[in-house]
């Protein structure tokens, strides 16, 4: 686009085209660029970066509004880490409790991914990273009595936070979905409120089974947050769009790579610019 | 003929194919559709879906998939599994591993990703659960000179095909794409396997074009198609690429793989 540009349907195509590229999906692309058209069809505009400020408008007022975190009345804050295979569960558990660490909090993280090979060793190096210390079991055990063994750990040992890492599961395996659910029964039995946040972890190069992942996801276990991870890529992650404008579930971080302080707080403006850079 | 057409562009976007690949296949189907052989029976619309049926198999690799794997003229072969972060390489090693295996090869697994946390124990643990034989170490060195080490044992020791577990790396990362092709030109692989996540959106081909644009890719492995993605990135990376789909991957066990199938592939990318 070069100033002083109509907005007509090549522009709008070429709109429509970014929006689609970043993981808008088709309908929303095909939504914005007929409200775009709509505001602005016609004018000659001083440049693209009028246009773009237009859209960028337009998608900001499609993310839910900012709202703070949990904070239950007595510690330990409990939040628990799920999402499908690969996404950057156990890596995100390791940041935060990192992060947390940092800032001067007492954290205990449960290895409760029983199920996978080297799970637990995965989780548990990240948990000494940080000085975070680790409730883990026998490969096989059922990941309900270790998150129940962690929230009584970290209860006794009067921890800020508990980290709840999980095994990754296919929203579509009914079984993997009923053993979220247990997990997240026990954790509310052993602290009344907990888990306080749910993280669903979505790679950011996901396409539009994210929209699908979040909607079962939170129906077995109500997402809180969404953490976008691998956004150091050339993927933008703009399913997070459609997410938080079907579900209403915002985005708390975003993961930019692969050591420990690689976790952003998530920043609407920052990530709405990103979209269609 | 235009309405037929839209619908399909709205099933193949939702379907995560690159929008660049849909604006291409559109347009050669509308082409073939308007100069097919007319079929009496069917209305232009259904001459649409079948044309787009046939050209989604052409492009999902026709009958390529069922090549076998290349063996060298001296052993041992190595296939190297390469591809972004979390897409299932190390998983996939396990079921390669136990094909071959079934298949009367004698594979041995290479764990060559010295920086995820766990990550040899990982491959170590996958490779015999899978009842495979793996060159163990302490995780030290380069990935260069472990890969080297691992194809010495391997020609030492008889196997016939070496499996090398790369770690996962962004196509963007200079640094770790330079070491991908240090470790082709170190061990010269037969197979050069691009492991993708059947769930990926529009990323799909930028990725792909940029391993490839490194190193010679000779096969994809599509992994995660037990869940419900529509897998548009099979297509996307496919028509962009070139590189056929070779297998896909259908579970966490090792039995999960199956020699990829284009007929099922179009059905499921159309919804
Ligand atoms: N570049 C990059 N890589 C990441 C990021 N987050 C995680 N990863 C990598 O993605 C891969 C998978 O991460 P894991 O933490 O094992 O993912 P997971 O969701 O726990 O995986 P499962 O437990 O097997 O389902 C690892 O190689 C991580 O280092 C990120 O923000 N950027
Ligand atoms: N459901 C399902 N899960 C799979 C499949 N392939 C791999 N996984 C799971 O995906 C997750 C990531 O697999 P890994 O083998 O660790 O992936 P990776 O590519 O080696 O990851 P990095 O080495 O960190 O890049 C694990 O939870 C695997 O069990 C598949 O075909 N189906
Ligand atoms: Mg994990
Ligand atoms: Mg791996």
């Amino acid at each position: 686009a070069s100033a002083g540009r109509p907005v007509d349907d090549a522009l709008l195509d070429e709109l429509e085209e970014a929006l689609l590229s970043a993981d808008l999906g088709p309908e929303l692309a095909a939504e914005l660029r007929d409200r775009l058209g709509q505001r602005l069809r016609g004018e000659a505009v001083g440049g693209p970066d009028q246009v773009l400020g237009v859209l960028r408008e337009e998608i900001l007022a499609l993310l839910p509004p900012r709202v703070p975190e949990t904070r239950p009345t007595a510690p330990p804050r409990v939040t628990l880490v799920v999402g499908v295979n690969g996404s950057g569960k156990t890596t995100t558990a390791g940041k935060l409790a990192a992060l947390w660490g940092r800032e001067g909090r007492k954290v205990v993280v449960a290895a409760a991914d029983t199920f996978r090979a080297a799970a637990v060793e995965q989780m548990a190096i990240w948990a000494e990273r940080s000085g975070a210390e680790v409730v883990r079991s026998q490969p096989g055990a059922d990941p309900a009595a270790v998150a129940f063994d962690a929230a009584r750990a970290a209860r006794a040992r009067h921890a800020d936070e508990l980290l709840v890492d999980t095994a990754g599961r296919l929203h579509n395996k009914k079984p993997l979905m009923d053993e979220l659910a247990k997990i997240a029964r026990v954790i509310a039995k052993e602290i009344p409120g907990a888990p306080h946040e749910t993280l669903l972890v979505l790679d950011g190069t996901t396409g539009r089974n994210a929209v699908i992942q979040a909607r079962e996801f939170t129906r077995v276990a109500p997402v809180s947050g969404l953490v976008l991870t691998k956004l150091d890529g050339t993927a933008r992650g703009g399913v997070a769009v459609a997410i938080g404008r079907e579900l209403g579930i915002p985005v708390r971080y975003v993961g930019v790579g692969e050591a420990a302080d690689d976790l952003l707080l998530f920043e609407a403006e920052e990530y709405v610019a990103g979209l269609l850079a | 003929m235009d309405a037929a057409l839209r619908e399909i562009r709205l099933a193949l976007l939702e379907a995560d194919v690159s929008f660049k690949v849909v604006r291409d296949f559109l347009a050669r189907v509308r082409e073939k559709a308007l100069g097919a052989d007319v079929i009496q029976s069917l209305t232009p619309g259904q001459q649409v879906i079948r044309v787009v049926r046939d050209e989604l198999v052409g492009l999902l690799g026709g009958g390529a998939a069922t090549r076998p794997l290349a063996i060298s003229s001296r052993p041992p072969s190595v296939y190297m599994l390469c591809g972004l972060q979390g897409s299932g390489k190390t998983t996939t090693i396990g079921k390669l591993g136990r094909w071959l295996k079934k298949s009367g090869r004698h594979p041995l697994v290479a764990p060559v990703d010295l920086q995820r946390p766990a990550a040899v124990l990982q491959a170590v643990q996958v490779a015999r659960g899978a009842g495979l034989a793996v060159y163990e170490h302490d995780g030290t060195g380069s990935p260069v000179e472990r890969a080297r080490e691992a194809v010495r044992h391997a020609r030492q020791k008889g196997f016939d095909v070496v499996l090398l577990d790369t770690a996962g790396r962004l196509h963007v990362d200079e640094e770790l794409m330079d070491e991908l092709a240090a470790l082709r030109a170190a061990v010269e692989p037969a197979e050069i396997l691009y492991v993708a996540d059947a769930m990926t959106g529009q990323d799909a081909v930028r990725s792909a074009e940029a391993f490839k644009a490194r190193v010679p890719l000779t096969g994809v492995i599509l992994t995660k198609l037990d869940g419900d993605a529509r897998g548009g990135a099979a297509l996307s990376v496919a028509a962009i690429t070139g590189v056929p789909v070779r297998f896909a991957g259908i579970g966490e066990k090792p039995e999960a793989i199956e020699v990829f199938d284009p007929e099922r592939m179009a059905g499921r990318i159309l919804g």
